[in-house]
């Protein structure tokens, strides 16, 4: 864009391209742009780079808006978080990189190998957690998911740990008894804990595009989301998405995920986010 | 849906004798739209609707059916051509033959490969062997393995090598010697955009020379949908492609995308977790899926 001397059609279309390019989505790329050329012909802005820039604000201001929602840290025993997420989002990984993240913060972890479905579901966790050396709590595939999420939580009261991190098995929104399970499952958390799970969180595969919003809209209908791990952001996804479900339901992103090893994963920076973008 | 909406726009269209740009523009950024929210990739949708006003403009307009309904079945129909027929067949001609399956990281590869085992074991009375060509991936060989138990066919692993053409070629050698007549390679997920891991795809094939090498996508993939197909076609020359998770809601724009980029055949469809869940791909289907 820096050889743009002045906008015209063309430089709005390209603008919209870029934007659409990210998996922003048809109807949020075509407002920013509604808005940056507002802005431009009322004189507010001249330049290229006022224009970028324009652009880049209006989508920081979406993800910044209502400030930056830290962990909700439980006073009372572990704090539990849950997993939740379409098949081969990331769940599993993310649940081995969280333990590396609070680990090298201090704090001790149990896992919740909560995924007893799928072929070696459980096993995949156990691997992470002999080399992350964090206990994971199991059992064999086809039992209750939620007796595992149980045991997980029993399993860190006793132990007095910090964390309490629940895989679960990757799933459908389309599957309503898929869905009723995981609702099953946030209760038994709370049966064996008041309070749990503190945090629900979403994975969402930045390589996907708008089935994300649908996602995010459809399981958050089972409870509420508080927050979403975006994966495979080292990948050529830039997903933009996270903007619209932000936008439309406040789930804000927690961590990002940057590759496939247990350090590959960062502390969501809107700044750095919307940099990336374009 | 997309129907609907053209009913609305086409109203102002009775009483006129052609479709002409002019008189569509409207109808045309509908489609446009509704193929974006598709998740179809951006150029693809451009590239799609020059096609569609093409064999649009100048039409007479139909006295059986309205102007919107004539314009849905035009896109619908050129939809359904450049999704390409069903009938795309498998080279299984090889004593035995090898199928290679690749992909980005999580799109069902593995569940796939179980999936393929079983449906050509039946269709074709195949004698599948399976492959555990991911060393990388925490369980990845458990997993296949655990799929090759349930479905009572042989899997090559060897948790020892990490060269990856070294075990395919092995496996290769194994299924001969075992008299199999297929082999299906499950390989790990890698980034389109890793030329190490995409090399090593490169020499897999160089030293197995598969009849089949199938690419393994998301059905819900975005705009990046492009760069995925084109990068793994170049450096591998797909024979297919292997479309997944259409038991989702996903419109499944990623597909025109992929079909149009690389000219590649969409072989199947996944639409489920069970290893039944495989079938051939209707183009049809999917074209009304991405009209919505
Ligand atoms: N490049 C990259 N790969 C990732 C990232 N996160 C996960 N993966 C890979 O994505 C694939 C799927 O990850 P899993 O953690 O098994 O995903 P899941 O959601 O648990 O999958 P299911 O339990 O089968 O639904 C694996 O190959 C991971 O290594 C990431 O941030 N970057
Ligand atoms: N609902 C649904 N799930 C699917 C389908 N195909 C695969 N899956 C699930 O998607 C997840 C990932 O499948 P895998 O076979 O492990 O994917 P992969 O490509 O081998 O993953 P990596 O080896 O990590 O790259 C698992 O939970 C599968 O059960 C499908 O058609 N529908
Ligand atoms: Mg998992
Ligand atoms: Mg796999």
């Amino acid at each position: 864009f820096s050889d743009v001397e002045r906008w015209d059609e063309a430089s709005y279309a390209r603008l919209e391209a870029t934007l659409i390019s990210t998996d922003l989505g048809p109807s949020v790329s075509r407002r920013i742009v509604a808005d940056v050329r507002d802005k431009y012909e009322r004189g507010l802005i001249n330049t290229d780079a006022d224009i970028l820039d324009s652009a880049r604000t209006l989508i920081l201001d979406i993800l910044c808006r209502d400030g930056i929602q830290p962990i909700r840290l439980n006073e009372n025993g572990p704090t539990v978080i849950l997993l939740v997420g379409v098949n081969g989002s990331g769940k599993t990984t993310s649940a081995a990189k969280l333990t590396y993240h609070f680990r090298k913060l201090g704090k001790t972890i149990v896992l919740g190998a909560g995924d007893t479905f799928r072929a070696a579901g459980v096993t995949q966790l156990q691997l992470w957690g002999e080399r992350l050396d964090c206990p994971v709590i199991g059992a064999p595939q086809g039992s209750d998911s939620a007796a595992v999420a149980f045991d997980a939580i029993k399993s860190g009261i006793q132990k007095k740990a910090d964390f309490v991190i629940i895989d679960t098995a990757g799933r459908q929104h389309t599957r309503t008894d898929l869905m009723d399970e995981l609702l099953k499952v946030k209760r038994i958390c709370g049966k064996a804990l008041p309070g749990a799970p503190h945090e629900i969180w979403l994975t969402v595969d930045a390589s996907i595009g708008s089935n994300s919003l649908v996602q995010a809209k459809e399981f958050g209908k089972v409870f509420p989301i508080t927050g979403l791990i975006l994966t495979k952001l080292d990948g050529s996804g830039k997903g933009g998405v996270v903007v619209a479900i932000k936008e439309e339901l406040g789930y804000p992103v927690q961590f990002i995920g940057l590759g496939e090893q247990m350090g590959d994963l960062q502390l969501f920076d809107p700044e750095m986010f919307v940099k990336a973008m374009f | 849906n997309l129907t609907g909406r053209f009913q609305e726009a086409f109203r102002k269209l009775t009483g006129k004798k052609e479709l002409s740009e002019k008189n569509m523009s409207e109808a045309f950024a509908d489609i446009r739209n509704a193929l974006l929210e598709a998740d179809v990739n951006l150029e693809v949708v451009n590239q799609f609707m020059d096609d569609v006003k093409q064999a649009c403009i100048g039409q007479e307009v139909l006295k059986s059916v309205t102007p919107g309904q004539q314009t849905v079945k035009i896109v619908h129909d050129k939809l359904i051509e450049l999704m390409g027929s069903s009938t795309a067949e498998l080279n299984l001609g090889g004593e035995p033959a090898v199928i290679m399956l690749c992909g980005l990281h999580g799109s069902g590869k593995t569940t796939t490969s179980a999936k393929l085992a079983h449906f050509l074991q039946k269709k074709h009375r195949k004698r599948v062997m399976l492959a555990a060509c991911d060393v990388y991936r925490p369980a990845a060989i458990d997993q296949l393995e655990v799929l090759g138990r349930e479905l009572s066919l042989p899997v090559y692993s060897d948790r020892q090598c990490q060269d990856v053409p070294l075990l395919a070629q092995r496996a290769l050698q194994e299924a001969k010697d075992r008299g199999r007549d297929l082999l299906i390679i499950d390989t790990a997920g890698r980034l389109q955009v890793d030329e190490i891991l995409v090399q090593e795809l490169v020499e897999l094939k160089d030293i197995v020379r598969p009849h089949e090498i199938l690419l393994v996508a998301d059905s819900a993939l975005g705009q990046e949908a492009v760069s995925v197909a084109k990068h793994f076609d170049q450096a591998l020359d797909l024979s297919g492609i292997i479309l997944t998770k259409l038991d989702g809601d996903a419109r499944g724009g990623a597909a025109l995308s992929m079909r149009q980029s690389t000219g590649k055949p969409i072989k199947f469809v996944t639409v489920g977790e069970r290893i039944i869940d495989l079938e051939t791909f209707h183009p049809d289907r999917m074209a009304s899926r991405i009209l919505g």
